[in-house]
């Protein structure tokens, strides 16, 4: 699965997804990544694509409450990603996002995920691993 | 605090040995599109513009599951799915069971942009590729040597796999109709 999630000069948000799914699926199996709300969603909060198990992410409706916990509960962006990726089976979910206001995050509870940002203000970050 | 930009290129179990010719050809890629996208942003395009464009460029790439290189469902055929989603707006485009379709993302732009829907899958999403004109491809474009030994591993384990499962070793269980419990690692390995 790839992704890509950006504010831009005028604040507005997207997000985009796309992916082949898991090896060895069914044919006819959908995953996360076209279901809104699931494995991509964005609102003019943030904007958020998943990647992992896709079963899993469909049940936590992960990109969603990364949202909705930003909307309801007030929370900032990354504390909103950790909470949600922590409330996921272990091994199974990554997520970049990004808010309106420019921030960046890029949490996942698998070993590792391929992932790179950069923001106006000069931050930039490639990686795999959490070291 | 101005433009932003974040991308992925899928989540696993990667483990600390991957070898350099399977690492950094990937990281390459991630350095091309982050270049990309921040070029794009500087010069003021939209952000569903930039997201686009970033993820086409991760489709083309085949060391990353989706597009070219996606991996291969039970029957060795690909079926790709993409997403896109403008947040001021809420509108959103997705489509399912893509198996010619070069930039399965551009599609669900246009789902968005040119339907009164949200979502269309195989068949149907085919056939609205063709009426929209979008670039496809012979099936064979988007296989790839390793995801079809991938697959064969997989079938070997009997277990279906998220992106950098690695293989495991002996004997396994056979694939559950009823999802396995989530801390069974046969399922996700």
């Amino acid at each position: 699965t790839v992704g890509c999630v950006a504010v831009d000069a005028a604040g507005n948000l997207a997000t985009a997804t796309s992916t082949g799914g898991l090896v060895n699926k069914m044919a006819g199996r959908i995953g996360d990544t076209p279901v809104v709300g699931a494995g991509t969603y964005a609102n003019a909060l943030c904007a958020v694509s998943a990647t992992g198990k896709g079963e899993e992410i469909i049940r936590y409706t992960v990109a969603r409450d990364v949202a909705a916990l930003m909307e309801h509960r007030a929370l900032p962006l990354r504390d909103a990603a950790a909470r949600v990726v922590a409330g996921a089976p272990r091994g199974t979910v990554g997520l970049v996002a990004v808010s309106r206001g420019g921030e960046v995050c890029m949490a996942h509870n698998t070993t590792a995920m391929f992932r790179a940002c950069a923001t106006e203000a000069g931050h930039t970050e490639i990686g795999i691993w959490t070291d | 605090m101005g433009w932003a930009l974040a991308l992925h290129g899928g989540a696993g179990d990667v483990p600390r040995t991957l070898p350099p010719e399977s690492r950094e050809p990937r990281l390459a890629t991630l350095r091309r599109c982050l270049g990309l996208g921040t070029a794009a942003l500087r010069d003021g395009r939209a952000a569903l513009d930039v997201v686009e464009l970033v993820v086409r460029e991760l489709e083309d790439c085949p060391h990353f599951n989706a597009g070219r290189g996606s991996v291969l469902t039970a029957d060795g055929t690909v079926e790709m799915e993409a997403c896109v989603m403008e947040g001021a707006t809420l509108r959103c485009g997705a489509v399912s069971g893509l198996s010619t379709v070069a930039n399965p993302v551009s599609l669900a732009r246009l789902v968005m942009e040119k339907t009164p829907h949200i979502y269309l899958a195989f068949d149907g999403a085919e056939a609205f590729a063709r009426f929209q004109g979008v670039e496809t491809k012979d099936p064979s474009h988007f296989i790839t040597e390793q995801n079809i030994e991938r697959l064969r591993q997989a079938k070997e384990a009997n277990r279906v796999q998220i992106d950098y499962t690695q293989p495991m070793k002996g004997p396994q269980q056979a694939p559950q109709e009823t999802p396995a419990p989530v801390d069974d690692n046969s399922q996700t390995g």
